[in-house]
């Protein structure tokens, strides 16, 4: 749907207008800390897997378990985001989360040279893109 | 700023490159002109130069907007969520979010609707992907990952044009004043 201008088309008339963003349940997990087991967890490390923060493994055999590999995630994307390197879901961190972004990942191989600054090198994608 | 793995770019006898859309899109005009004056922000401080062409088959750069699962093997989600991706060079890919309620010109920040993106603030991004570009944790920079709806972020900030003066050198017709701090006019959504 292209809008020509801020008030072309009225919300009414659009489809999707009261539809959020597919992320918006991760709101949930708010608060979710390591040790925990959460229903639909899995789906923010298939988020983080798709972005390369969990390198390892098919998305597909993802748990619904706060472990290692997810709060190590939280905690390169925290770095990424310029946010508090806690490992916590916390509330700023899930609002960045949530935010729309580019599809294409941050990080390659686990290694990330977002944060770091500048870098001319950077194992930043797959060869697919 | 960051690189692609081995930094791939556009090779030094292709300065001068053609882009083309999708033609089951029928794009309207408005919206060709939001990719122009993105394309525009790079040519003003690289040596690139780019011009529309009416055979996508040849472009350089195909523009197309595209639902869900389209091939690639990275489906898009609907509104919001992921909102487009673009290859390295020389692949010269550049895909849409055909689901997203895209504003082509105007104010974004004040559409009405909570959902609206802004198309030439992620055409820019992702120019800067088919160039050569990753993401970078300079909030204001144009690579930077995540874009609020109802936003508008269209300047290249230093950080932007320093990756990518490194990777094509500088605009031999440029004064150098072209380079600005990127602007950002946000207004907090109900999406964050």
């Amino acid at each position: 749907y292209f809008f020509p201008n801020a008030s072309a088309i009225p919300p009414s008339l659009l489809p999707n207008f009261t539809s959020g963003s597919p992320w918006d349940v991760f709101h949930n997990f708010t608060g979710c800390h390591a040790g925990e087991k959460r229903d639909g967890l899995n789906k923010l490390k298939k988020y983080f897997h798709y972005f390369g923060y969990i390198p390892d493994g098919s998305p597909n055999n993802l748990t619904d378990d706060f472990d290692d590999s997810l709060e190590a995630a939280i905690k390169t994307y925290q770095r990424n985001f310029n946010l508090d390197p806690t490992g916590q879901l916390d509330e700023a961190t899930m609002k960045q989360i949530v935010k729309p972004r580019c599809g294409n990942p941050d990080i390659v191989n686990g290694t990330t040279s977002m944060s770091s600054g500048k870098t001319t090198s950077s194992l930043f994608h797959t060869v697919g893109h | 700023y960051t690189f692609f793995p081995g930094t791939p770019r556009w090779p030094e006898d292709r300065r001068d490159l053609t882009y083309a859309f999708l033609p089951g899109n029928n794009l309207p005009e408005t919206a060709k002109a939001a990719f122009t004056r993105a394309f525009q922000r790079w040519a003003e401080v690289t040596p690139l130069t780019f011009t529309e062409t009416s055979s996508y088959g040849a472009a350089d750069i195909r523009i197309g907007f595209f639902s869900g699962d389209h091939g690639d093997g990275e489906a898009f989600d609907g509104v919001l969520g992921t909102l487009a991706h673009a290859f390295s060079p020389p692949n010269g890919m550049f895909h849409l979010d055909r689901d997203e309620n895209w504003m082509v010109e105007g104010d974004v920040t004040q559409a009405s609707v909570s959902t609206t993106v802004d198309l030439e603030s992620v055409a820019v991004h992702e120019i800067g992907h088919l160039l050569g570009l990753g993401h970078s944790s300079v909030e204001e920079s144009i690579m930077y990952p995540t874009i609020s709806s109802r936003t508008r972020k269209v300047d290249l900030a230093a950080d932007d044009v320093q990756g990518i003066q490194i990777l094509y050198g500088s605009n031999p017709n440029s004064n150098g004043s072209s380079t600005s701090e990127s602007a950002t006019q946000e207004r907090e959504s109900s999406d964050g």
